[in-house]
């Protein structure tokens, strides 16, 4: 199960309060998968005070069309915080002994890149890979095209292309672009696939268009175990 | 609670935080699990003065008790004049029919009762507080512990960065370490006002959120 409790004390009006948590947990807490299981009881709630607010004049944050600068600051700060947040659960996540970021970019729409980001980010042959340390992107193709059954039609086989992105700022491994194979450099895979972050990057068009991040971990022989041993 | 952190996991622990005024809590033993017999495992989280508050839920079709509790207090108030969250780990409150719904609401009422206690005025709009429950499902809640031990927590309700601490180990399940960050921000038209926020999160397995 997730919980999730922040609190501010910025003045804050209710249905901005609402909104504002919506908009943040489609970016963090519901962009995240472990092993694929929906809880029962997943909560995350927001509470604003206004404690810190200067006395006169209280401005309390509405949410109003177009938006003002202050909600939408205030949005942005939360939607970063509450993805910090949501990462730390996936780094603690049962048995896992990896980060991973997953970038689908150059979709027709972010609903389209999120869905192939988590077809991706739930899938056991993705994630048993990852254990293994095993650059293997055929599995990611594969979730990558399944995720057209969930209603996505960005995904072109011809237009696709599959890259690691290391997390010390040396360059993306290329595995796969526009759905040819790369010949790639098994000792590169294997240093980038050392490190416990690592992120791996979808390009689902040459062309311009939407992206959406999903976090996941690996799935390790201590997940079972854990799992295994845990009773109802 | 010192050395129960993994070696590895530390450096996402902090050990001190900028915390939002106004807000209060406390991480208390009840022993909801009956082997857990030293680990806070109840917390509250409250503001000292009635606020905003919105949250989001699973769109699970079996939703616990607490959150079919919860998303009441929140329609019912229109999102105001919510005192804060009470939450207990070690049984998730998950598929206890109408018992567990008792069980929810006697919790937030509990809390309700704790600030009644303190002169607070009824506002008349039923229960200010959210209620959350992690654990194992199917099993029913021994309410009568964690309802003894509700004044204690309130009692010890703090805004030292201890008590976030332990609050924030009071919501662990199969987690190895508590999740707490916090973080200071300025508004555009206030730019010489510090605005802090502050965030407690649990989770370990049983994780592809989708809630609305």
């Amino acid at each position: 199960t997730l919980l999730g409790i922040m609190c501010t004390d910025a003045p804050v009006a209710p249905e901005a309060l609402k909104s504002i948590l919506t908009y943040a947990v489609d970016r963090s807490f519901n962009a995240i998968s472990i092993d694929g299981d929906t809880s029962t009881n997943d909560t995350v709630a927001l509470l604003a005070n206004g404690a810190a607010a200067p006395p006169t004049p209280f401005k309390t944050i509405k949410e109003s069309t177009p938006y003002s600068e202050d909600y939408l600051q205030l949005r942005d700060t939360v939607t970063s915080f509450a993805a910090d947040l949501a990462s730390l659960v996936v780094r603690d996540g049962e048995g896992a002994t990896k980060f991973v970021t997953i970038r689908v970019t150059n979709a027709a729409s972010y609903e389209d890149a999120k869905k192939v980001a988590s077809s991706i980010a739930r899938s056991p042959l993705v994630k048993t890979a990852l254990y293994g340390k095993d650059a293997n992107w055929g599995r990611i193709l594969c979730a990558t095209g399944y995720a057209s059954e969930c209603g996505v039609d960005s995904v072109v086989p011809t237009e696709t292309s599959v890259s690691f992105v290391p997390t010390d700022g040396s360059p993306e491994l290329k595995l796969l672009v526009k759905g040819e194979p790369e010949a790639v450099d098994e000792n590169r895979a294997a240093q980038i696939l050392e490190e416990e972050d690592l992120e791996i990057l979808v390009r689902l068009s040459e062309k311009p268009g939407e992206e959406a991040v999903y976090y996941t971990c690996d799935f390790s022989h201590e997940y079972v175990t854990i799992n295994g041993d845990y009773r109802t | 609670l010192e050395g129960q952190v993994p070696h590895a996991k530390a450096k996402y622990v902090p050990t001190s935080g900028a915390y939002p005024q106004g807000f209060v809590v406390s991480g208390t033993h009840v022993g909801v699990k009956a082997s857990n017999t030293r680990f806070p495992d109840l917390a509250i989280i409250a503001s000292e003065k009635p606020c905003s508050g919105a949250a989001v839920f699973t769109k699970n079709k079996f939703q616990a008790a607490p959150v079919t509790v919860s998303r009441e207090v929140l329609q019912k108030r229109g999102g105001s004049g919510i005192r804060g969250v009470v939450i207990n780990s070690g049984c998730a409150n998950a598929v206890t029919g109408k018992q567990g719904i008792e069980d929810a609401r006697s919790m937030a009422a509990e809390v309700d009762r704790c600030f009644s206690a303190q002169g607070e005025p009824d506002d008349g709009q039923g229960s200010s507080t959210i209620v959350m429950s992690t654990g194992v499902i199917g099993q029913p809640l021994p309410i009568a512990k964690i309802l003894s031990k509700i004044p204690t927590g309130h009692a010890n309700l703090d805004s030292s960065h201890d008590a976030w601490y332990l609050t924030a180990r009071a919501i662990m399940t199969t987690d190895t370490f508590p999740k707490l960050m916090t973080r200071e921000f300025t508004l555009p038209s206030t730019p010489n006002v510090t605005y802090r926020l502050a965030g407690l999160t649990k989770g370990a397995g049983m994780i592809h959120p989708n809630m609305a």
